[in-house]
C-alpha cells in the first residue's frame, strides 16, 4: 500500500525489498515513540508519509543539505531597543 | 500586529514545490522568497526558475547543498534575472549554468537582508508583515515522520541543516505558531506545510532569517 500511494519503486531483487521493509518497521515503531509525548490535540503527529521506508540516516543525507553562512554575516537587531519598542 | 497573519489569503505565495532527490532546499527557499516579494510589489505572481539558482550559484554546491545567503549574495552581485520555471525548469539534479539574452524576461533583486532573530521573535513577526515571506534554516531531522499539528517538541536549535519560508503566523490559539512552507509536496506534512511553535526558537526557526528586497 506504501509503495501505491506513495509511488515508491525498488529495484527487483527481493532482498532489497525485505531490507527496505526492516526500515519501513523501524519507522513505524519510531512514529509510535514521538505520538507517545503528545499531551494535547493540538500537538504535532507523526505517522507513515513518503519518507517512511528511510533510515533517519537516508533521510538527512538526501534532503536535509542546507546550512548557514557564518553567523558574523547576519545582522543581531539591539534586543533592549527591541523590547523597549514592543 | 495582528493575531493572525499569512501571505497566502493574500494569494502571494506560489504553490508548494517537490525538491524530490535534490538537496537544493536552499534554492527553493530562496526562490519562493523573490516570487513572492515580487508579487508583493505589485507584479503578477509567477514560478520562477529553482534550477537556475541551483547551476548558477556559484558559492552553493547545487543538489549537494548550500545556504540561503549565499544564493542571496550571488543574486544580488551578478544582478542576474531569474527567468520563468517553464523556461528553465527544474531537473532534479545539477546541471551547466544556462545564460539568457538580455531581452528574457527575468526577475532581478536590489538588495538583500539576513538577520539572527532567536529570542526575537516579535520583531520577527515585524519583519514578515513589512517585507514579506521569510526564508529561514532550521533544524528538521524530526520533520522526517510529521503529518500535522503544531511542532512543540523533538525539534532542537543549532544544527540547522534545512531551508524552508516562514508564510505567516497565528497567535488566536493556545499554542501560537509560524506557518512554514516546505518543498517535499503536498503529501508530506499539512498539505506541504508545517506549524511551528513560536516564541522558544523551536527548531531553531529564528536564528538564520533572510529575505530579498526588491
Amino acid at each position: 500500500s506504501f509503495q501505491e500511494i506513495f509511488g515508491s519503486k525498488y529495484p527487483a531483487p527481493r532482498r532489497l525489498l525485505e531490507e527496505r521493509y526492516k526500515v519501513f518497521l523501524e519507522s513505524v515503531e519510531r512514529h509510535k515513540y514521538l505520538n507517545g509525548f503528545r499531551q494535547s490535540a493540538g500537538d504535532a503527529f507523526y505517522g507513515i508519509n513518503p519518507f517512511s521506508d528511510l533510515s533517519a540516516e537516508e533521510f538527512s543525507h538526501i534532503h536535509l543539505k542546507s546550512y548557514p553562512a557564518m553567523k558574523d554575516d547576519y545582522i543581531v537587531p539591539n534586543k533592549t531597543t527591541s523590547r523597549e519598542n514592543a | 500586529l495582528p493575531l493572525r497573519f499569512d501571505w497566502r489569503d493574500k494569494n502571494l505565495v506560489t504553490s508548494v514545490k517537490n525538491q524530490m532527490d535534490c538537496g537544493a532546499c536552499w534554492a527553493f527557499s530562496i526562490v519562493d522568497t523573490v516570487e513572492s516579494a515580487y508579487a508583493i510589489k505589485g507584479q503578477p505572481l509567477m514560478e520562477l526558475s529553482v534550477q537556475q539558482v541551483i547551476d548558477c550559484s556559484y558559492m552553493d554546491n547545487g543538489c549537494n547543498g548550500g545556504s540561503t545567503l549565499s544564493a542571496l549574495k550571488w543574486l544580488y552581485q551578478s544582478q542576474s534575472k531569474l527567468v520563468r520555471s517553464s523556461v528553465y525548469p527544474f531537473k532534479s539534479r545539477t546541471g551547466s549554468c544556462h545564460y539568457f539574452p538580455a531581452t528574457e524576461f527575468g526577475v532581478s533583486i536590489k538588495g538583500y537582508k539576513a538577520y539572527e532573530l532567536s529570542g526575537l521573535e516579535d520583531e520577527m513577526m515585524r519583519v514578515l508583515i513589512h517585507n514579506g515571506p521569510l526564508a529561514v534554516i532550521v533544524d528538521a531531522l524530526s520533520w522526517q515522520d510529521y503529518l500535522g499539528g503544531i511542532i512543540q517538541h523533538h525539534c532542537s536549535s543549532g544544527h540547522s541543516n534545512h531551508a524552508v519560508l516562514v508564510v505567516g503566523y497565528d497567535t488566536s490559539g493556545d499554542i501560537p505558531y509560524w506557518i512554514v512552507k516546505n518543498s517535499w509536496g503536498t503529501s508530506w506534512g499539512i498539505k506541504g506545510y508545517v506549524h511551528i511553535k513560536m516564541g522558544v526558537n523551536i527548531c531553531g526557526i529564528a536564528d538564520f532569517v533572510a529575505y530579498p528586497e526588491m
